[in-house]
């Protein structure tokens, strides 16, 4: 039974990529198969897991070569459990010829049918925004993720998604879209701005908001420096244990084992 | 004489919008006059001056009514100096529409014709990525700005930027497509890994650096959550003495005034 958990936002750098690039790297650790897809041609989650080389099938082949089997775009590196498919190099022209693929919202779900009996978990890192692939990404997913910055415009950004996922919804009457939950990411104890948005988020929609914080934490920074999970840089951090509790808290909460 | 300046990139969260908003309100203070368009679905540009109510026409109407003229979209708010062409309410399917229009990578240059005469500058506030509305913006710009937060995984971002610039420059040869400056933003001087980063981009690309660096800066934070920018929120401020200098080096390096 595999869960499909997407990553989206419509604010940029708001964590999508770290949280979606720890929290799987959490799962494997839990010794969970997890496939990790990167729709986002900036290929953040290749560099995240220190690939320098771009790889030459990958998101591009997912979208302009349905045929191909998803076997045959599926990479892996060094980490145990862990499987990808990586978003190669992908000219403007290939992009928009990728956004008219995608114009058909449940073209991914219905590419990764043939993956759900070999993993647990399918993480998916979409593009900021709520463009085809982030829409591809909202419909392929059992629960989606929604990370949030404590900052007043990404607090003004997430309204505006929720309003675009509700009308997602009402345009694919058959299927049952979740927000698994909003997750407060970098967030900076030392800012009152920080607590004072948190306060107010948790005061609008306490029950969507994740228990785990993600702390802004130096050892996240690092770690996607040294192209690595923060996970396996500093296993002590804050980070670290802070995407470890939300791993917990996501099993529980939707009895996912 | 207009000149036209976009705010692009490919990594989000950089402060595309933030260096908008307040190179704009430098501009205005230095008594010359502006339009602040702001092509992001996600309104960030009203938020940021405060305007709460969305408005009737703006963004949409741009791309999807182009017989209606300019001035009808255009808004003001209390900022003297200042128009504003803001991002009205778009549904997804709108969105999709204006992606549609916007396949045209000119077509905001020649939608903003009719405005050069009245402008002394036009600044544009564009999504993140590289999607058929940053494509326009870029397209439309005399100058390109690209902030850069100084972490691996923008630089890793701007690099596949500076790739998608060429190409669209050989798709357009006979438009001059010019990047005025790399602006390094939201640096954080306590941090060890913001000054590697800035020092590695100061080595590969110095003259395309802006000497100006926008530093880490809570009076930043704190006037977006306000819905003003920080130049009139705190003058002393860093930030605001930033953005100051930021403008005063554009127009001598690139003889504007
Ligand atoms: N908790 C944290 N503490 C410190 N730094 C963080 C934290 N989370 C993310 N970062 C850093 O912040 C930057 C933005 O994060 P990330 O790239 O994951 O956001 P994103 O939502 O995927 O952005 P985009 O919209 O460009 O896809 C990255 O440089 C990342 O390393
Ligand atoms: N120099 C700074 N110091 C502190 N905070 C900053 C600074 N610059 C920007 N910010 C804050 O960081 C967040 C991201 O900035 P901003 O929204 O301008 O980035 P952006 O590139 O426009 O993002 P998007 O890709 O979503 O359009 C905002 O909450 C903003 O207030
Ligand atoms: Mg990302
Ligand atoms: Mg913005």
């Amino acid at each position: 039974m595999t869960t499909v958990i997407s990553f989206v936002s419509q604010k940029g750098g708001v964590g999508k990529t770290t949280s979606a690039v720890n929290l799987a790297t959490a799962f494997a650790f839990g010794e969970y198969k997890v496939l990790l897809i990167d729709l986002d041609p900036q290929s953040s989650v290749r560099f995240s897991f220190g690939v320098k080389n771009p790889v030459d099938l990958g998101t591009k082949e997912l979208f302009l070569k349905p045929d191909l089997p998803l076997q045959r775009l599926i990479r892996r590196t060094d980490q145990e459990n862990m499987h990808f498919i990586f978003s190669n190099q992908m000219t403007l022209h290939e992009e928009q010829l990728i956004s008219h693929v995608a114009e058909d919202d449940g073209f991914l779900r219905r590419r990764l049918e043939e993956a759900y009996l070999t993993y647990d978990f399918i993480l998916i890192d979409a593009p900021a925004a709520t463009g085809p692939l982030s829409l591809n990404a909202v419909c392929a997913a059992d629960l989606n993720i929604l990370p949030l910055q404590c900052e007043s415009l990404a607090v003004k950004s997430l309204k505006r998604f929720l309003v675009s996922f509700n009308e997602l919804q009402k345009k694919l009457p058959h299927r049952e879209l979740k927000i698994a939950g909003i997750l407060l990411t970098m967030f900076d104890k030392d800012l009152e701005i920080h607590k004072k948005v948190a306060q107010q988020i948790n005061k609008a929609l306490g029950g969507s908001v994740f228990k785990t914080v993600i702390p802004k934490n130096a050892q996240i920074t690092e770690s996607s420096a040294l192209g690595r999970s923060v996970i396996t840089y500093d296993l002590k951090s804050e980070g670290s244990s802070a995407y470890i509790r939300l791993m917990d808290e996501l099993i529980d909460k939707f009895r996912l084992r």
